[in-house]
């Protein structure tokens, strides 16, 4: 989840 | 999302679309570096790996579907298409590429936030956007050419760079606990990179002089 979190820009 | 974000995406969008249409249109890839157009498709290869274990949101998906078909298409173009193969300026697009992707994996390996393949990954292909331009620039300044179709593309990249910085800015200050080193050094690095371009640029302009 923290993925996403951190990577939500292009 | 905030608009300076959204700008940014949108900026970064229209300028691979445009460089996609006008080797479509005018069938020629003259003054394009192929090899700044190869390390962007592996930029977005390596980013957008997560596009099918995670779903962030419709725009997100869409826009990675944009890059990822927009960068390979123009490698396709200028490798595979005759006619606009034989339009590339093969002896002036030397830079040694090959380097830039190995030095970066490297420092992929070394300077992370975290030791995963995604994550590996990810920091990879934002340290190869940060140079990913300078085969382009390189070509630039040889073929000394700044026609249209490259001075816009790179024009546009540029913006899509500035709008990202005042992005984070905002980010920073509107949620907490947004601090993301890796990405803000490597994307002022980027930025830094184009400020130079844009230097010559707008003084070849000013004068109405070559680029040099």
């Amino acid at each position: 989840k923290e993925f996403d979190a951190a990577h939500d820009e292009l | 999302m905030n608009i300076f974000r959204l700008a940014g995406d949108m900026t970064h969008m229209f300028s691979v679309l445009v460089l996609l249409l006008k080797i479509h249109t005018i069938k020629s890839c003259a003054g394009v570096s192929v090899k700044t157009q190869e390390l962007y498709a592996i930029v977005f290869a390596t980013r957008y790996l997560d596009i099918f274990t995670s779903f962030v949101s419709i725009y997100n998906t869409f826009m990675k579907l944009v890059f990822l078909g927009s960068s390979f298409s123009i490698v396709w173009y200028m490798r595979y298409h005759k006619a606009v193969h034989r339009t590339y300026d093969r002896e002036q697009d030397t830079f040694r590429h090959w380097f830039l992707v190995l030095s970066c994996l490297l420092l992929a390996l070394l300077i992370h936030e975290k030791f995963t393949f995604l994550e590996v990954l990810w920091t990879f292909s934002l340290y190869l956007e940060a140079v990913a331009i300078l085969p382009q620039l390189v070509l630039l300044q040889r073929t000394r050419n700044i026609d249209n179709l490259t001075g816009q593309y790179i024009f546009l990249l540029g913006g899509y760079r500035g709008l990202y910085i005042l992005n984070w800015i905002y980010r920073y200050f509107t949620e907490p606990h947004f601090v993301h080193w890796i990405t803000w050094i490597t994307g002022l690095v980027q930025t830094l990179l184009y400020a130079d371009f844009f230097y010559y640029y707008f003084l070849s302009w000013k004068n109405n002089k070559k680029l040099n």
